[in-house]
């Protein structure tokens, strides 16, 4: 269901600078896979997970998700495909800080088109799913840090989507927590969703069937995670 | 020289609602110790850190650091004490994204009026210290998620604080990093600063003397990292 070809990202910054952060990447994801993405800070991860999102486009290179070929599919075209198909988790949370919790778990559902007399309902599920219930009508920065996590978290999930990319899921929760969301995440892998997954942790990769490593913007890991 | 006594923290909401989160929590912290605190999501650590910190006033009991009762200081004694003996790591960084990386760690100086033309040297050298030398003139949101927290932590030591409190400093970044940062830390404690550290890896707080559990806002370990 994805398929990276050649794929590399650079950023340029003023006075002439630039960074070549990814280079050359190449794999493809089956559909139902459960993949884990490991790598040193800085070495691309979340600009990888940015590009197979759809929330950023590469700066060359082909990237083919469900059959269409995002890297030239129009801003409209993308939106559909993001609001419909994808969840994404990310590494600082973008919760609306002005918004109640309520409201940041249900966005989903808005841009998908799917809002209705029981997105609260959904929403009180999924927060119930992260052991956050009860807390809908509370704004984010009246939660600690594992919570505002856990939101992000049941935001990506609420619109049931095909594929789920998480950037460090659990990089603010106890252990325990942890192993509670990985258990939720092994749940939707078994009801047939795509999971990729950018942990630190060694033992939250476990949980993956297979292994990528990024290395200074080059893959140079692909396997089975046991194997490593 | 931090003594907390019968520490309560209560977070008034709308409506009537209303958190305990601190419980009567005792302890004292020696000059020189290096103290992890460990605890679920939501069981009170940022806000037992933001007190000790004196980021913020506790709704009942006693916090005297340095001897000074901070519960009972002015604005002005708490913001002089903050800017010249602690440093302090945020559990979501609290990096300023319109100024340079430069700026945000040289920021501590200029609070604690010692801003001056050895202060770009000084920065580059703590940069120097988290890996990010030559980053000096980019902005927080061209670094990735652990390398803004390394930004965090060269601010926080910039003044040589007395006190370190440091808020999840390794949630985002590798295994190879987070040993990285805590060796810094080691070398600072063994120059006779006082650390104390929230973590949720094991690996990470075997590094201190000593742990203290939080649990529901109330402290229910405090002794040895190891025999525990
Ligand atoms: N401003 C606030 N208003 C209301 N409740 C708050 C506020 N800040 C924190 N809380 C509540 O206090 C409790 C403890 O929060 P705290 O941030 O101290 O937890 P924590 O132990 O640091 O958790 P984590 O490991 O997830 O970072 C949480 O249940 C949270 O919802
Ligand atoms: N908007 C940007 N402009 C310039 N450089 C950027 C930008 N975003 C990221 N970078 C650079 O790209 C590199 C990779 O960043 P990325 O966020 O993908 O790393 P990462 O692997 O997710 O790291 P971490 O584990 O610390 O989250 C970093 O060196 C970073 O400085
Ligand atoms: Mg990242
Ligand atoms: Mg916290």
């Amino acid at each position: 269901v994805i398929e990276v070809r050649h794929l590399y990202k650079t950023y340029f910054m003023n006075a002439g600078m630039f960074q070549n952060v990814l280079k050359d990447v190449n794999f493809e994801i089956k559909e139902g896979e459960f993949v884990a993405i490991m790598g040193p800070s800085g070495s691309g991860k979340s600009t990888l997970m940015n590009i197979l999102g759809c929330l950023d486009k590469p700066t060359d290179g082909t990237y083919i998700l469900g059959g269409v070929e995002v890297s030239k599919a129009s801003d409209k075209e993308l939106a559909s495909i993001r609001n419909k198909k994808i969840g994404f988790v990310f590494q600082s949370f973008n919760l609306m800080m002005k918004r109640t919790i309520m409201d940041n778990v249900t966005l989903p559902l808005i841009y998908a088109g799917k809002a209705g007399k029981e997105s609260s309902e959904l929403a009180k599920r999924f927060l119930k799913k992260v052991k956050l219930e009860g807390y809908g009508q509370r704004y984010p920065n009246q939660l600690s840090g594992g919570m505002q996590q856990r939101v992000a978290i049941a935001r990506a999930l609420i619109n049931s989507p095909e594929i789920i990319f998480a950037d460090e899921p659990t990089g603010n929760l106890d252990t325990a927590t942890s192993h509670e969301i990985m258990d939720l995440f092994v749940d939707l892998h078994k009801q047939g969703m795509t999971l990729v997954v950018v942990t630190h942790e060694e033992d939250i990769a476990s949980y993956a069937d297979r292994l990528i490593r990024i290395h200074d913007g080059i893959k140079e890991y692909d396997g089975p995670v046991r194997a490593y």
